[in-house]
């Protein structure tokens, strides 16, 4: 099973 | 006060329908520096960045920076009134509630006026650190609109892996599997037809092609798409506005639970 990951993980809230 | 006149009208259009699909609403940014827009899709797994420089503009003038929310779905039934070669004027004011679009055919004999209504709209900016690939592909944006709607039909999800061999593009699913290479491909008659793949270190990631797909509706933008991958990193395809700017697409992987 693949989780799908989110774009907030990844670059942070400005 | 904002006004920007764009003589290649259907530019527009064109970047509204690439991004629609995957955003119903944004916040729109005017700046000195140009028209730019950022926002993830509902489910925030990806994130569109649109950059369209002033100096790409025939009349570009915005006297302070200014965020305007609007309807996607809106903005494309306003510009679908526009004629191809139409000459687009787009107007806003400072505290209004509304943007105007102004429509000139080549001749100047229809001139047409559209008032849109603005929207509130949260938008929460993220920062995009800068970013050193392992594998960086660029290749004929119709080709890869033409793999990610082939393997759509196959599987969800599309494993992209580049080795020195070229970029793998695969997938699965109930019916059956699918393998698609394509290698460097320089000895073409035109530039964009080249397939090019500069790798640092072979990468493999997993990616939704529902997302893939959706990236794809910004083909009519540009001739050759970019795709930058890094293990660790979401995936960025990049389409090239011709001296204006980019429509840059993320997407965050799938990993192995």
């Amino acid at each position: 099973k693949r989780l799908q990951l989110n774009i907030t993980e990844f670059f942070p809230s400005t | 006060m904002l006004e920007l006149r764009l003589v290649q009208g259907s530019l527009l259009k064109k970047v509204v329908d690439a991004i629609r699909d995957l955003v119903n609403d944004a916040s729109f940014d005017c700046s000195a520096t140009g028209f730019s827009l950022q926002a993830m899709d509902s489910s925030h797994v990806a994130l569109v960045a649109l950059l369209l420089r002033s100096e790409g503009f025939d009349h570009y003038r915005c006297d302070r920076n200014i965020s305007m929310g609007m309807n996607l779905n809106n903005m494309a039934k306003m510009l679908r009134c526009a004629g191809n070669d139409d000459i687009i004027t787009f107007k806003g004011d400072d505290g209004s509630d509304t943007v105007s679009f102004m429509f000139e055919s080549p001749t100047q004999d229809k001139i047409s006026d559209f008032e849109m209504k603005l929207m509130d709209i949260d938008s929460e900016r993220l920062g995009i650190p800068e970013a050193k690939y392992q594998a960086i592909v660029r290749m004929p944006s119709t080709e890869f609109a033409r793999i990610c709607k082939d393997l759509g039909s196959i599987g969800d999800t599309v494993v992209i892996s580049v080795t020195k061999e070229g970029v793998k593009f695969s997938t699965r699913g109930d019916i059956g599997s699918a393998n698609i290479v394509c290698r460097q491909n320089t000895d073409v008659d035109k530039p964009e037809q080249a397939t090019t793949v500069e790798m640092n270190d072979p990468v493999s990631l997993t990616f939704a092609l529902r997302y893939m797909n959706s990236f794809t509706k910004a083909t009519p933008l540009s001739n050759q798409v970019t795709i930058s991958l890094s293990s660790e990193l979401p995936v960025v395809v990049e389409y090239k506005i011709a001296e204006m700017g980019y429509v840059r697409f993320y997407l965050a992987p799938k990993i192995e639970e």
